[in-house]
């Protein structure tokens, strides 16, 4: 089966066969046991964020490249060995350590993410409009030395398996009948079942490892958990990170006028179909502003030549 | 490098050498690692090992291989070894003794408390020349890369129980440790 695995007589366009939809948002993922997947290697998913909506920490057994298709966001990924080297301020919180993680990345619409598998990362979405992100997992990658399955490795939460491989019994099943076995031998007393890795460890060896209460080891465990894998983070993510450049700031509030006036537009069109004259009149008003944007550009560039953010 | 060609290519390294440890805690334990940058040979072969030594109860903290298998063989003494999977189970959960070989898959989250009064040794092989492993507990690991807020609202903790956790994180400066209080007193 391996040496004729690209015997396709025929390539079909293929749409997402799995949805899961989570307390922020919604998981689609197209079956990567199709054969022009298994053809060609890779699995793919899209994930569609909320604002305010947190994909929960995880890494994967295989590299991948996030298109982000719409919105923006912050990133965080934890590259092993590198320094925490964003602090919060040292004014703030008296009397508490200022918490202190991994560099934080901000992401857009149009941009290319690419992580290495094994490398732990979050997203979420600090606008307010749905980021959509495609992530494509290279699961011929010789970095992945596990099988062609794509698998995750989920750090929080009680998530469900993206992908539902086909032969792979769903997360909750299996997970189940063999732990209700393998919790009596361990004797265990535990309500419910976590999907993420803290949760197939002894309770009282993380709070050893960890010098926590058993408590707080499980909710790491994530045991009473139903938000799935894209929660809504309660207020807005308080991060240490730098702000957006001016111009991205810009780019991304003309984006959404933009949006903002193409949704009018469409309404309007909807409501008055077949007005071919005010269609004519909306493109030469777009054209207008479009030379306006170009005029200003210029005279900014202009005028930044002396003076413009290096 | 210059100094080196093929054929007086150094081929020989002791790794059970104490004086050689990276990672050393006299109450629990050490660690020395062989890879290509200490015996270059060994990028050739797309291989490196591992020796560990962990004193009575002590743990080598939850962590996962990130780009490399890992096959563990057992030198001397017990201890009780839990492997986790992409799922969340432990798909293994037992005690290794010695003689015996266990495999670690790249990615899978693993566990080692020393079981034994002799403690527990250990050599691993993994199958990239300069294997990495991202730590879960510890002043490297994972959670305390992580915002705080990012981990109150993943886990639904407090503030308050977040900071307790990463400033706990923040004392652990390296991955084998020895509990300051058993499970049972921390319960008490």
């Amino acid at each position: 089966q391996q040496f004729n695995r690209c015997q396709l007589d025929r390539l079909d366009a293929l749409e997402p066969n799995n949805r899961i939809k989570a307390e922020a948002g919604v998981i689609e993922s197209w079956d990567p046991n199709d054969r022009q997947f298994q053809c060609v290697g890779v699995a793919v998913v899209r994930r569609i964020i909320e604002p305010n909506g947190l994909l929960l920490p995880q890494y994967d057994s295989a590299p991948q490249l996030i298109y982000i298709q719409s919105g923006y966001g912050i990133l965080g990924a934890v590259l092993p060995g590198c320094p925490n080297a964003y602090q919060e301020s040292q004014q703030h919180q008296q009397g508490q350590q200022p918490d202190q993680n991994q560099k934080i990345r901000n992401f857009r619409l149009g941009d290319i993410i690419a992580l290495p598998a094994g490398v732990a990362y979050w997203l979420y979405n600090d606008g307010d409009s749905e980021v959509v992100a495609l992530s494509l997992l290279d699961t011929n990658n010789q970095a992945n030395q596990l099988d062609k399955n794509p698998r995750h490795f989920y750090l929080a939460g009680n998530p469900e398996d993206e992908f539902q491989l086909q032969g792979r019994s769903p997360r909750g099943q299996r997970r189940q009948q063999q732990q209700g076995q393998g919790r009596r031998e361990r004797g265990q007393q535990q309500q419910g079942q976590g999907n993420n890795l803290f949760s197939g460890f002894r309770t009282e060896d993380l709070a050893d490892a960890f010098n926590v209460d058993e408590e707080t080891i499980r909710n790491l465990q994530g045991f009473q958990e139903d938000r799935k894998n894209i929660v809504k983070v309660k207020g807005r993510l308080q991060v240490v990170r730098p702000p957006r450049s001016r111009e991205e700031r810009e780019r991304l509030e003309r984006q959404e006028r933009e949006q903002e006036r193409e949704d009018e537009r469409e309404q309007q069109r909807e409501s008055r179909r077949g007005g071919r004259e005010e269609r004519e009149r909306e493109e030469r008003q777009q054209e207008r502003e479009e030379e306006r944007e170009q005029e200003r550009e210029r005279r900014e560039s202009r005028r930044g030549g002396r003076g413009r953010d290096n | 490098g210059i100094e080196e060609t093929l054929c007086t290519l150094r081929l020989r390294e002791n790794i059970h050498d104490p004086s050689r440890a990276d990672v050393y805690n006299p109450q629990a334990g050490r660690i020395s690692t062989l890879n290509s940058h200490n015996l270059p040979v060994l990028r050739w072969l797309q291989l490196s090992a591992e020796f560990g030594r962990l004193q009575r109860d002590a743990i080598y903290v939850p962590h996962w291989n990130r780009n490399a298998h890992s096959v563990i063989y057992v030198v001397k003494g017990r201890a009780q070894v839990q492997v986790v999977d992409d799922f969340g189970q432990a798909v293994f959960d037992d005690e290794l003794q010695q003689g015996q070989i266990l495999t670690v898959p790249q990615n899978f989250a693993v566990v080692k408390r020393a079981s034994s009064s002799e403690g527990f040794e250990w050599v691993a092989f993994k199958t990239n020349d300069n294997a990495q492993i991202s730590p879960l507990a510890g002043q490297n690991s994972v959670l305390r890369a992580i915002p705080a807020d990012v981990l109150a609202n993943a886990f639904q903790l407090s503030q308050e129980d977040v900071s307790e956790l990463k400033s706990n994180l923040d004392q652990q400066e390296i991955t084998i440790v020895r509990p300051s209080r058993s499970s049972s007193q921390r319960k008490a």
